[in-house]
């Protein structure tokens, strides 16, 4: 067991560092772990730091700083270890539009190899579907679900640096 | 490989039996609040064999079982059933799509299937491990599940990746 | 000072309960000391019940749904124990349209009698302004500010009661 | 009465000094992730008399001082200057504007002024409770607040009613 952790955790680092690049544009972050004497109880300890920031701790970070390190300790995990099918439940309501833009970018690179599912609100989001699940309440407070293929699902285009504030 | 169909009944704010069809790539669940968003994603995770009563938001395990409306009475189950497509076999069975479900009563018994034949919980988290899916802690992020992440303890983050390794 | 905290907690408990009733229609909610024989000590249980359902408990409202039920009872202190000046940072994001309506309308009405300033990503919350501060880093890492005045803020029209679904 | 102004320097991102007007009505803060806009709600708590550093997000009461960015050095003081309006005289001292500051170095020591004038911290709560502006327990709400009201046990609620009555 402790093999597979090892290696799983060092998988999983390696994709922590390329994901924060990914999302922190000139930031750097790293998984570090509590305890590397005794790696069968080790902790991790999550260090992100945005671009032109000093700060290391995760809690200086502003709110939508928070979601972006936590989707690339997550995606890091989805990477380093792929999954045929994943899910996520209102991941992105803290994030302004540039970062909704990077998060979209990121899942539509997850969507080729595999099946994704997002509960949302964001209209951005519904925009690179290409099925959408309507839910509703029916008159006596039950669940309904109606399904509504989408057209032309639009792949979010690469946001660039010109677009970086 | 992907999640080809569910069939719910009497799970939560299903009280109607609903079978959705889902496809590759991109899907969006949207809907008011309250409809039963978060409802379908605790039903996958459910059937995929999510052991915490509280991960499903409720006090024990019966709780997912839907409770009546004012106007629709309790019902004394619930079942969710899940069709895998496995035409390119990752999962080691000679067959192209495979069934999982899970059912449990009043009485807080839980029942597993695949295939229609009874089967342990070991059976289940066996034959999806073969093929990534695993348990839902990996594939599964849940609504407020991204700051759970940051506010958690470094050796509770560790459960992330073993469950993956 | 317990005379004083008696007469505050039945104030908010009565304007709790109407505001529970605006931000769900059809539903009910109170206010309930967990120990109403040793009031210096008493916590504050929050039930809310939507309309159309069953349950009491807290922990099984949606995402949404819990974001109203604190609202209710923030706005209840708010009215039953008024200030010149409210701020809120984010408290919106996990509202659907019309739930984002309901609370909008609320806000103009605090408006009415004092200063309130709320940290937005919503553009519908933007449009009830009169002044925005528009928020940005510098190339050195620290923040400045422009603000500009707001033409013809829309105060948001009554959504009726044909809007709910 | 309202909030008329705020002076901010060498708090948290804002190294620069930075002067801002306000007015009565509807006002909103935007701007991207990271870019300070929870960091101007922290200033105005912070001026009220908030004494909890974890409200602040930080460590320490001293953290909330510009720590420095890549390209900037970090400062040794910060100070938060509020000017409220009293055209109403709700406040009962003979001047139409009120100005409450607070400074604080990096020994941790805080400084309070009202008009310029050494005071204690129980003066500027003794002159603000009369205006209901209060702590900002009642009035601010801050990001991520909503979950944490639902998520405190019920005595600890109880501090919500107790500040404002
Ligand atoms: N066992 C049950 N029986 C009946 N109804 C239930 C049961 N468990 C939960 N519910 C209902 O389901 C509703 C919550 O649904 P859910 O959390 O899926 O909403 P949602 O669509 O995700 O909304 P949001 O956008 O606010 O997150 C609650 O209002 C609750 O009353
Ligand atoms: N003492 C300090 N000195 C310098 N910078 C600081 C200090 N404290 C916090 N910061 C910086 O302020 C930033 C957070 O700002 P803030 O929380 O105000 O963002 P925000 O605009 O609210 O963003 P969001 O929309 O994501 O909530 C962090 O990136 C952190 O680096
Ligand atoms: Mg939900
Ligand atoms: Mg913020």
């Amino acid at each position: 067991i402790q093999e597979s952790f090892d290696a799983a955790f060092r998988d999983v680092a390696g994709q922590f560092e390329r994901f924060v690049k990914e999302l922190f544009p000139g930031g750097e972050g790293r998984l570090v772990l509590t305890d590397p004497a005794h790696p069968l109880e080790a902790g991790i300890e999550i260090e992100a730091s945005p671009g032109r920031k000093r700060v290391k701790r995760i809690s200086l970070l502003s709110g939508g700083e928070r979601s972006l390190a936590a989707l690339a300790f997550l995606f890091a995990i989805f990477t380093a270890r792929p999954s045929p099918f994943y899910l996520m439940d209102e991941v992105e309501p803290a994030l302004d539009d540039l970062n909704l833009h990077r998060f979209l970018r990121l899942v539509a690179g997850f969507a080729r190899d595999a099946q994704v599912m997002i509960v949302t609100h964001q209209k951005r989001t519904m925009e690179i579907a290409s099925m959408m699940y309507g839910v509703s309440l029916n008159k006596d407070g039950t669940t309904k679900i109606l399904c509504q293929r989408l057209e032309h699902p639009e792949v979010p285009p690469d946001p660039g640096d010109a677009a970086s504030p | 490989m992907f999640l080809r169909q569910i069939q719910i009944r009497g799970f939560k704010s299903f009280a109607d039996k609903t079978v959705l069809e889902f496809i590759p790539g991109v899907s969006v669940i949207v809907g008011p609040n309250g409809s039963g968003k978060s409802n379908l994603v605790d039903a996958i995770s459910w059937a995929l064999g999510e052991q915490g009563a509280r991960a499903l938001r409720g006090g024990q395990m019966a709780d997912v079982i839907f409770a009546g409306t004012p106007s629709r009475p309790a019902l004394g189950m619930a079942e969710v059933k899940l069709v895998i497509d496995n035409e390119a076999g990752l999962i080691p069975v000679p067959m192209s799509e495979i069934e999982v479900s899970r059912s449990i009563f009043r009485s807080g018994d839980s029942e597993y299937r695949i295939n229609g034949k009874l089967v342990r919980l070991l059976d289940v988290q066996e034959l999806l491990s073969e093929s990534g899916i695993g348990r839902a802690l990996h594939t599964v992020v849940g609504q407020g599940q991204l700051e759970e992440v940051l506010l958690s303890r470094p050796e509770d983050r560790r459960k992330y990746i073993e469950e993956a390794a």
